[in-house]
Order: structure tokens, then sequence, then C-alpha cells
């Protein structure tokens, strides 16, 4: 009672392209704790997805949460998420709120 | 506390 659980949303990006197209910043230990989007590239996974916007934070890629990952891991976490051959899509779980 | 005000801007990378 009295802790607004704040609104995230499950996106899953297919692969229709041969990038992802986003750019994020922060991390743990910097002033942005958790990866923020910053730009959606045209063209890209993401962007033909329709569903991820600027300023969303990603809580979580494929399950695994991003909080408490340096700026660098949490990179590589989405880029591996990206390339694994096991799946054909990436599932991001987002929200709106920092 | 004012640690929060001096934790260093992130770097960007693009994905």
């Amino acid at each position: 009672p009295g802790v607004l659980e704040p609104t995230s949303t499950l996106v899953r990006v297919a692969r229709t392209a041969s990038t992802l197209g986003i750019a994020i910043e922060g991390g743990a230990n910097t002033r942005q704790p958790l990866p923020r989007i910053v730009t959606i590239q045209k063209g890209g996974s993401a962007y033909n997805c329709g569903q991820l916007r600027v300023g969303q934070v990603i809580l979580e890629v494929n399950g695994i949460s991003l909080r408490g990952r340096e700026h660098q891991e949490a990179a590589r976490l989405i880029a591996e998420a990206f390339k694994t051959k096991e799946r054909d899509h990436i599932e991001f779980l987002v929200t709106e709120f920092n | 506390r004012e640690k929060r005000l001096t934790l260093p801007p992130s770097e960007i990378t693009l994905l």
C-alpha cells in the first residue's frame, strides 16, 4: 500500500533487419541507473517493430534483469540477445518511468 | 545525501 507499481510493458522485437537499431544510455553507477533508449534508427528491427519509444527504460531483456548492470554489460546482454540464433525475436520489458 | 548528484553521465552505445 502506498507504493505505486510503475507501468511496464513487454515488447517483442522480431529480427526483421540486420541491426536492432537502438542507442542506449545509462547503467549502474551512472546518473541513469537503468538503460534508457535515446535513439531508434529508421529501418532497424526496433523501428520496424513499432512498439519501442525514445525515453523508455529497459528493465529486462529476454527475462534477464538489467538492474545493477553497468553500461557495457547491459549493452552486451542486449547485443547477445539480438544475435542469438535460438530465437527470431527479443523480448524487452520496458517502462516509461525512471 | 548528495551522492546522486555526483554520479557521472553514461556513455551511449548504438546497438
